[in-house]
């Protein structure tokens, strides 16, 4: 299996909408 | 310091922006006004923990990050089998085996108790347990905070034996007085045992989870550094994530910060920015605890790179708040160095950093263009990473691709 790990997830808002099974990014989040 | 000079295939940043601030910058503020809680690096200056001063150098972090790597690994295989040599504490069988804890973690802040007191734990979205040691206290770690005392908050409790939650917990049984212990046993042999008990946690000043269960750890020991507990929010019921989507539905976001020295959020509910482009959400029986994704697709400066759509097709991806460096299939890996490397050759090679092996030197330029990223999840989302997410930097004489391989993908 791929690892999504924390460094590329760095400034982005991550999503985890469990109600509705999927996961957003979006972009410029934080600084 | 980031310029799209370059148009959206680029970045363009100054080579002086590029190592993080020795003081903390100011915070993010609250997105909503519902439960929203500060994010920061473990070791860097907007840490609460003291112990800076013993911070891991890059090396070591990329080092440890690969044992947090083998445990998922492993637990994706089925293959962690109750070894009794691991059980640090003589335990035949430890009730569950979680993840290394690495050191890449983040910090979050909350409350606990009535009046609530404020705690530093880590946020870990690969398990769920939530846990802080606890008085009195067998065998703790020095931590930053005075250890929570039950006997002060007036809505604690424990949890007794029978209860749904025990049972479902798969604990270390009864104590004499039918209080139902607990353990965690991580990947890194890092430990914590306890009484499971229940009580209000404080997100924000008006924002409380009343009945909150948690680990009241009382013979703790491993990698926690300073940190007073953890915070999990993986998918089974005891994650913090599940026990707060009655009240703030099922789901939660985070943003980590670009460095160590700015501010992020974690935010419970699935409130998503007008920008965010969703993939699916995919889980496994075998490995409930995991949040995965299927990643099929890389783009370096715009354009996709050849990978075969059997490299991916595989097991699919976890998403990891507590993974350092995105692991990639070995052939899908070497795709994107080839392709990086490709556009990458003014700038003087570097020694590899840890498991990095595609490095450069910036000495002497006042900024550096580099090649966007973008990740393709199933479904089209393309997420164009943050230059942070693209180049990991040790010193400016040490820039890295800040991918790895996961080695042999046809094993």
């Amino acid at each position: 299996i791929g690892i999504l790990g924390n460094t590329q997830q760095k400034t982005f808002a991550v999503v985890y909408d469990v109600g509705n099974q999927k996961v957003g990014f979006g972009a410029k989040g934080c600084s | 310091a980031v310029e799209n000079g370059g148009g959206a295939n680029w970045h363009v940043v100054s080579v002086s922006s590029l190592l993080p601030s020795a003081a903390c910058g100011t915070a993010e503020k609250a997105a909503s006004n519902s439960s929203f809680l500060s994010v920061v690096h473990r070791h860097g200056p907007c840490s609460p923990l003291l112990s800076r001063g013993s911070a891991p150098t890059h090396a070591e972090i990329l080092d440890r990050d690969q044992e947090r790597v083998k445990s998922i690994h492993r637990k994706h295989h089925g293959s962690s089998k109750t070894n009794p040599a691991d059980a640090s504490k003589g335990v035949s069988l430890p009730a569950y085996r979680g993840l290394s804890l690495g050191t890449g973690n983040y910090i979050v802040s909350v409350g606990l108790g009535t009046p609530a007191r404020s705690f530093s734990v880590v946020f870990d979205t690969g398990s769920d347990l939530s846990w802080v040691q606890c008085k009195p206290c067998n065998n703790c770690y020095e931590q930053q905070d005075p250890l929570f005392d039950p006997a002060q908050s007036s809505t604690y409790s424990a949890v007794p034996c029978g209860a749904r939650e025990c049972q479902e917990l798969g604990t270390q049984g009864c104590s004499e007085d039918n209080k139902c212990r607990y353990e965690v046993v991580y990947g890194d042999q890092s430990q914590t045992d306890g009484n499971l008990a229940r009580d209000t946690l404080t997100l924000a000043p008006s924002e409380a989870l009343t009945g909150f269960v948690f680990g009241c750890g009382d013979d703790d020991s491993g990698l926690f550094g300073k940190a007073d507990g953890l915070v999990g929010l993986g998918r089974a019921k005891v994650s913090l994530a599940s026990q707060a989507a009655a009240k703030y539905g099922a789901g939660f976001s985070y943003c980590l910060p670009s460095s160590s020295s700015a501010t992020g959020y974690l935010s419970l509910g699935a409130a998503a920015p007008a920008n965010a482009q969703f993939t699916s959400l995919l889980a496994r029986r075998d490995t409930p605890s995991f949040y995965y994704v299927n990643l099929v697709g890389i783009k370096v400066a715009g354009r996709a790179i050849k990978i075969p759509s059997t490299v991916f097709n595989t097991a699919g991806t976890v998403i990891d708040s507590g993974t350092v460096i995105t692991r990639l299939p070995d052939r899908a890996y070497a795709a994107l160095r080839s392709a990086f490397a490709g556009y990458m050759g003014k700038y003087k090679k570097a020694p590899a950093l840890s498991i990095l092996d595609t490095c450069y030197d910036f000495t002497g330029y006042k900024t550096v263009q580099i090649p966007s990223v973008a990740l393709v999840f199933q479904g089209g989302a393309t997420v164009s990473l943050d230059f942070g997410g693209v180049l990991y930097l040790s010193r400016v004489s040490q820039a890295c691709l800040a991918f790895a391989s996961n080695g042999d993908d046809t094993s």
